[in-house]
């Protein structure tokens, strides 16, 4: 897939690196030439130039990516009329990053696909983990659903999942679980950096504290 | 729990904001007057005060708190310096915003318990998002596990769980569906606001499309 990130703050430039070390071809834009200087080994193709400029978009064929983000920040002005020419350039995909809720509403008149808010998904995510005992990571998946990795609280220890009857109890279904390797199988498991492994639970086999 | 949010950037502010109507009680610090008055009904405590100043730091009671956020984004001496301060005076826990990874490093030296950088930590969740065709949401598990949300591929359409065999062929679980409920479904469920339902698979019925 061909994608554009514009505007190369701490957002745009980690964007940009991630999406190509992941195999995409990845067009970075900053008017800054020291920004495009930075990143031009780290992506397939980096051009200084005023994003606001349609004859520019259009020579530099950024009007023929399949998704563009536009993470210029602090320049309202700049990011909403770059985000409305290149929806009116056709492009099929128009991410756009809105500092509050109102630029978020602007942005979305104005035709932009998805809204995103680094600072503010962080801090939700940040908050529900920090919100929730033994709370690790979560993954909503509906209203009423989410995927949520926990550290095994200590008074699960030595039970298995059969004794602790999840599913009725708590109506939760374990997916997975991960456990510090004891040393016998650390060295059994060469491929295994970080010292943990992660295996589909048997409910018959006690639980480790942790 | 008692936190203590220093710095409200986008990012404090909203965690702040987020914690506290999560019921947890929380002090929110700035030094500038215009953020604490800003938030003075969103948190428990807003003070103006300069958090690199041990005395303010505990005539206000900063140092009591079970989890503190030092969300000073530009000014890094002012960060470290209140970071340490704050691991000196004995908070249990730390967490501190890092733009760089040397500052990451800086303050995993200095004490801090956890580092966070929004940008980057939202940029990842975007790249993923982008690459992987039909990808929604993503909660990586283990090293060679993760929970994945995509959408059902039209391919997919009209087949059940039985037919599509996931465990043998891909090695997967079907954790959940979301369907969209159809007409008559919508009006019998009136608490579900968006118009999707949740529901465990049913390996022998029919998955819809999309
Ligand atoms: N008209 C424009 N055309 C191209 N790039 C622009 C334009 N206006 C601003 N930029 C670039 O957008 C980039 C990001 O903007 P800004 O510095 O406001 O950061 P930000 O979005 O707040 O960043 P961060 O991701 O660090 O929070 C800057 O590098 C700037 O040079
Ligand atoms: N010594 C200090 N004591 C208390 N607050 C401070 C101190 N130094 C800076 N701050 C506050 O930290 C806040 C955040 O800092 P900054 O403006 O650098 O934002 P940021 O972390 O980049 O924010 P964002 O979350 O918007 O990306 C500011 O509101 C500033 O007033």
């Amino acid at each position: 897939m061909r994608f554009a990130v514009i505007g190369l703050g701490r957002f745009g430039l980690r964007l940009a690196k991630q999406l190509y070390s992941a195999g995409q071809e990845v067009i970075a834009v900053d008017e800054s030439m020291t920004m495009v200087d930075q990143i031009r080994d780290e992506v397939t193709l980096a051009i200084a130039m005023d994003a606001t400029d349609e004859g520019a978009l259009i020579a530099n064929k950024i009007d023929q990516v399949d998704v563009a983000i536009v993470s210029i920040g602090e320049d309202f002005e700049a990011a909403t009329l770059t985000t409305a020419t290149l929806k009116q350039l056709g492009v099929a995909r128009v991410i756009s990053r809105a500092l509050t809720p109102t630029t978020a509403r602007i942005m979305e008149k104005i035709g932009a696909d998805d809204v995103v808010n680094p600072e503010d998904e962080s801090a939700d995510r940040w908050a529900t983990r920090l919100v929730t005992p033994h709370f690790i990571n979560q993954m909503v998946i509906g209203e009423n659903f989410s995927a949520v990795e926990i550290v095994t609280p200590n008074e699960w220890a030595g039970k298995t999942l059969v004794d602790l009857n999840m599913r009725q109890k708590y109506h939760v279904n374990i997916v997975a679980i991960r456990a510090k390797l004891t040393p016998e199988e650390k060295s059994e498991q060469q491929d295994n950096a970080d010292g943990w492994k992660t295996f589909l639970p048997d409910p018959t086999s006690p639980l480790r504290v942790g």
